[in-house]
């Protein structure tokens, strides 16, 4: 397959890591499984700066002007958004449940936070999603390594201060292995 | 390694600048 290599154009912001925007929407009468998973998830580009970030990100939706079963993944380029890709096997997630009406925001500030690299936790991280669904909608961020307890701390703590969330929102951590196991994420 | 950090101010601006200084 042809593969095209990003870079930042010239005079742009370069970004420590190269990012991919991945889209999906699944039907929700029908069970999840990875396969048609793999076949409802697109990637719709790659972004190398700041600039690129921008240009991208200034033609979504909105994550909140979304309906029904969507969600959009921001990865590290070469990391597929699934559990069984290499990069997330041994890794977990943290999932921030909102209310409706604060996707858009939230996402926006865990993505800046993400690509600015404030979670300063090495090579840790592996994207976010925003996944919408009825009754509400739910921010998640992948690291690597499961087990690693001072890395998935401070990625809480990151997260508390640069989304600035509300004082009785629940954060739960959960390992891909169990997203695996139970063959339910949301 | 070093690496680029950027703060949120800083990328907000960016946005807001047609061409990159």
């Amino acid at each position: 397959s042809k593969y095209k290599v990003v870079v930042p154009g010239t005079g742009e912001h370069p970004l420590q890591y190269n990012y991919t925007f991945w889209y999906s929407r699944r039907i929700p009468s029908r069970p999840a499984s990875s396969q048609n998973y793999e076949q409802n998830i697109k990637q719709f580009g790659t972004v190398a700066s700041v600039e690129q970030f921008w240009r991208v990100y200034s033609h979504l939706v909105r994550p909140g002007d979304l309906s029904g079963y969507s969600d959009f993944h921001l990865f590290k380029e070469g990391i597929k958004p699934m559990w069984e890709d290499e990069a997330n096997k041994n890794g977990g997630k943290w999932i921030i449940r909102l209310r409706k009406g604060l996707a858009s925001r939230f996402w926006e500030n865990i993505i800046l936070a993400m690509m600015g690299e404030q979670f300063m936790v090495g090579e840790e991280i592996c994207g976010v999603v925003v996944s919408i669904r009825f009754q509400e909608d739910i921010l998640s961020i992948w690291n690597k390594t499961a087990s690693d307890q001072v890395t998935t701390a401070r990625i809480r703590d990151t997260l508390r201060r640069v989304l600035n969330l509300p004082p009785n929102t629940i954060m739960e951590y959960k390992t891909h292995t169990d997203s695996l196991k139970d063959n339910s994420s949301f | 390694g070093t690496r680029i950090i950027y703060d949120r101010k800083f990328l907000m601006e960016c946005r807001n600048s047609p061409v990159a200084k």
